[in-house]
């Protein structure tokens, strides 16, 4: 009891690591409701410490996943120096028109880190394939963090189990995702909207991160 | 560098959502500047389970595609915005809104460019209402317009109009900026270009010397 006590309270904890953003949504026929990327039926989030970050204990290592093949789509930076995950992301968004799981690291970009950066997406994907037992096209990718340095692979690797088991469908699985993509956020910026479509309710929930080099231009 | 990760329990169609996402993206993420560097990373993951039993969304012109598509043009603005409301060393957001271009791509074009000068972010900074420099950075943006048509605002102060400009309370306008600055709250740019049907948003945040200090200390 007192170890599922411990990690339920790191959990509140990751949650609460930085304080939520205003989100301002414009006027519409929706409200806003809690749980950001939990809050649509089938998905869940973590976020733990994984020992990526060049300092400090902030989780660092995110992971949203669905229940079901989950109908997928993607925006990517056009700037040509792209990172690996990007790449990577974009040849399974051709090969496959489903994922099933978004993995998300903080500390380090993985750009500019040439084949061998590539290699360590393929390796992070695949294991956590293996994990969830799903087909490593299914798995997504995104990265953040220091340009010119690769991930820090053990550490990551050696954490999957650990966030895996994290993954739960409340309200802190969805902050505590949203506090791991951070890097300078000073806040943590996670969002849901409950509305109709035609006669039946869906919702519509999100989490997103940035402070510096913004300016995005995506396709 | 923006990550994002959107997910909704919709049901639609694989090709549908690809274009949605991206129009989405274009209204929000892609209508967002700090800084004006274009990382290497930026990546929004969109994915829909289609566990609400909702009807299935299968083609882009229907009801139930505009009502999921304000949804999630809702959604990712919001998450936009508190991104450029968190901009390194930002001590307040900034709307800048545009009207009366030929198209949506154009207003969002000027919007941006004016979101994106560092001079405006600067006397946002100071606290100066500076409507020349807006003009300016409304001016480069590369979409023609009749400069006797410009108009700006600084929130319901106006500074410009009929491309005049216009004697104003120079004071209340820069207590307007410095309220916004105490609060981090937000500065409203409004800006008409004409009489066209085009409008369009763009939102960035005031450049302060934090910026620097946090940049010349995260090495890359």
């Amino acid at each position: 009891m007192s170890s599922v006590a411990t990690d339920a309270v790191k959990d509140v904890l990751a949650a609460n690591y930085i304080p939520a953003a205003p989100i301002l949504i414009p006027e519409g026929p929706w409200q806003q409701i809690s749980g950001g990327v939990t809050a649509a039926k089938g998905f869940k989030a973590a976020g733990i410490y994984g020992g990526l970050r060049a300092q400090g204990e902030k989780p660092d290592l995110a992971l949203v996943s669905c229940d079901v093949d989950a109908i997928s789509a993607g925006a990517f930076t056009t700037n040509v120096v792209a990172a690996a995950p990007v790449v990577y992301c974009k040849q399974a968004l051709e090969k496959s028109k489903t994922a099933r799981a978004v993995l998300i690291n903080a500390g380090q970009a993985n750009a500019a880190t040439g084949d061998a950066g590539f290699q360590d997406v393929i390796e992070c994907a695949s294991s956590l394939a293996e994990m969830l037992q799903l087909r490593q096209k299914e798995i997504l990718i995104e990265s953040t963090g220091v340009i010119g340095h690769r991930i820090k692979k053990k550490a990551l690797l050696e954490a999957l189990p650990k966030l895996v088991g994290s993954l739960s469908s409340t309200i802190e699985g969805a902050d505590s995702a949203a506090v791991a993509i951070t890097t300078t956020d000073l806040v943590r910026k996670s969002v849901a909207i409950e509305s109709k479509v035609g006669e039946t309710c869906i919702r519509v929930g999100g989490m997103a991160k940035g402070s510096g080099m913004i300016h995005p231009n995506m396709a | 560098t923006m990550l994002g990760v959107i997910t909704t329990d919709a049901v639609v169609d694989s090709d549908v959502w690809r274009k949605m996402v991206q129009v989405a993206v274009s209204r929000s993420f892609n209508q967002i500047t700090v800084d004006g560097d274009t990382s290497t990373n930026d990546t929004v993951i969109a994915l829909a389970s289609g566990l609400s039993g909702a009807s299935r969304i299968s083609n882009l012109n229907g009801p139930e595609a505009s009502q999921l598509q304000s949804c999630l043009d809702a959604v990712m603005q919001g998450l936009a915005k508190s991104i450029a409301w968190d901009g390194e060393g930002a001590t307040c957001l900034i709307e800048v809104s545009v009207k009366g271009t030929s198209d949506e791509a154009e207003a969002a074009k000027v919007a941006r460019s004016v979101a994106s000068s560092s001079l405006v972010k600067a006397a946002v900074y100071g606290r100066d209402p500076n409507w020349g420099r807006i003009a300016c950075a409304a001016g480069y943006a590369t979409v023609p317009f009749n400069l006797s048509k410009l108009q700006i605002s600084l929130g319901d102060i106006l500074l410009m109009d009929g491309g005049q400009p216009l004697p104003f309370d120079r004071a209340a306008a820069s207590s307007y900026l410095q309220r916004a600055g105490e609060e981090h709250g937000t500065v409203e740019i409004r800006i008409s270009v004409g009489d066209g049907p085009g409008e369009g948003k763009a939102w960035g945040c005031d450049l302060s010397y934090d910026y620097v200090k946090i940049n010349a200390e995260y090495t890359t």
